[in-house]
């Protein structure tokens, strides 16, 4: 049975959708039978991949509404262990239309039912916030990953993402279960990563990633050739970091 | 008559709540009675500006629904001609609950409106999302200030955003105006941030300002002791770069 992680985190543009990308290619490469879910309408996760998104027709805003198969809008990428469920904007709509549908918390966790079988890791990009689409996928995922910017405005919103966990965990999903904070983008030089380094360390413990996710242009540069980063820059710090944080998913350290 | 600025970027982590706060600080101590809406759940820009959540009981979203006049909630900060709208996480909840409401793009555009006279700016800090919070935002405003980080994903989503101005134009605000674009977090050391301004100056041309904001440490360890750069590091390059942002607005550069 697959293992689900939902990437989440409300603050913007603190590496949701560079940890998606990046993990799920380290754990294709680990030849895991991988699957990338695009939650975001933004669609980072798709072009971070390659997708050609003027050729993608279904995204997953039809597989939440009813109207495709997820087998039937799965696409690939370049690498062969990784598949994507991709997105596009229609899915700014998705948050309207479900609104009053039955269930509607629950949507992506049934599609996620029936692919479990099919892959080994399922990882799920959120987007920016805590609304209807982060929703459903902390009520799909076994383990929630967080990616942490060491930046004063990015520890503000942690306090309200916990308790948003703690809700969906009573709520909908008991079995969701915090995988692990990931320091990124992470400068030494900077006192207030420093700082918020060691903060967070004292508070969450061992649920902090032993790798951490230092600056490193690779990883922004990466994106533009539709690579993630091992395939655009093995030996930068950047993928090497990556696939430190997929090693210490595959050892069950985490979630 | 004041000048109403909305800043905006559905792109996380831009510098959408730093170019609001900065700007809104930048324009009150050149003596403009300059007031900020904090339209963001997150609430970033009001600790960015000293002001103590706990203490605040009423927001934005209570003025949204109609239970309070903007007048009452309005609060001071440490800067004499500024004066802040607060928000709170309560406002995660006004999406849900405007939906089926009267006229509820427009809610914020009435309640500026009636504050209009009070003011010779007024900045609204986005959340990270084309939503009603920020749909609001752009029917409420004369021009929109669009915060721009030289990188692969937020260049990806300025075609959305562009698209969502003119939907507005046409729907809601015919006054709208695109302000102009503000290159952040720039590090001229870097490719793809030379790349992109480049390219952003030959499509935009003298809708980008002149100022291009420096990534600068300072302008992100200012937040902690909830000041704006000016007053935790005048001399800084991110202070000034923003006093530069509000020479260029006073002048009538932009909008
Ligand atoms: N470790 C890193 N070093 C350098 N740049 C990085 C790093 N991680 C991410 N970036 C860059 O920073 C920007 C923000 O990262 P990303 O888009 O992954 O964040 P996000 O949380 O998914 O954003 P959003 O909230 O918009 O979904 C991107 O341009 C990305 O390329
Ligand atoms: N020019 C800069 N140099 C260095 N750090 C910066 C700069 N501008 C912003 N930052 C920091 O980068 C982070 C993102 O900026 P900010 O929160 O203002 O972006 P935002 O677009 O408002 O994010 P969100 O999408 O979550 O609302 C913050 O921690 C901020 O302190
Ligand atoms: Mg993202
Ligand atoms: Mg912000």
């Amino acid at each position: 049975m697959a293992r689900i992680i939902a990437i989440a985190n409300q603050k913007g543009g603190v590496g949701k959708t560079t940890t998606a990308v990046n993990l799920a290619a380290s754990l294709a490469v680990a030849e895991k039978r991988t699957l990338l879910i695009d939650m975001d309408p933004q669609a980072n996760a798709c072009s971070g991949l390659g997708i050609d998104k003027t050729s993608i027709i279904s995204t997953v805003y039809n597989v939440l509404l009813g109207e495709e198969k997820a087998s039937e809008v799965i696409c690939a990428t370049d690498i062969e262990w990784l598949s994507v469920l991709p997105s596009n904007t229609d899915l700014i709509g998705a948050e309207i239309e479900l609104i009053d549908k039955e269930g509607r918390e629950q949507r992506l966790r049934r599609i996620v039912e029936g692919l479990a079988s099919s892959y080994e890791y399922i990882i799920i990009d959120c987007p920016p916030s805590l609304s209807l689409l982060t929703v459903n996928a902390l009520a799909a995922a076994d383990q929630v990953l967080v990616p942490l910017q060491c930046e004063f405005y990015a520890m503000e919103g942690l306090g309200q993402l916990m308790q948003t966990i703690r809700l969906v965990q009573q709520e909908i999903n008991p079995r969701l279960k915090i995988g692990g904070i990931l320091l990124t983008m992470f400068d030494g030089r900077n006192n207030i990563c420093n700082q918020v380094s060691e903060e967070i360390r004292t508070h969450f413990g061992d649920k902090v990633f032993t790798t951490v996710v230092p600056r490193n242009v690779r990883l922004s540069e990466a994106p533009s050739y539709g690579q993630p980063a091992l395939l655009y820059d093995i030996g930068s710090r950047g993928a090497q970091a990556y696939l430190g944080v997929a090693q210490e998913i595959l050892e069950g350290q985490h979630g």
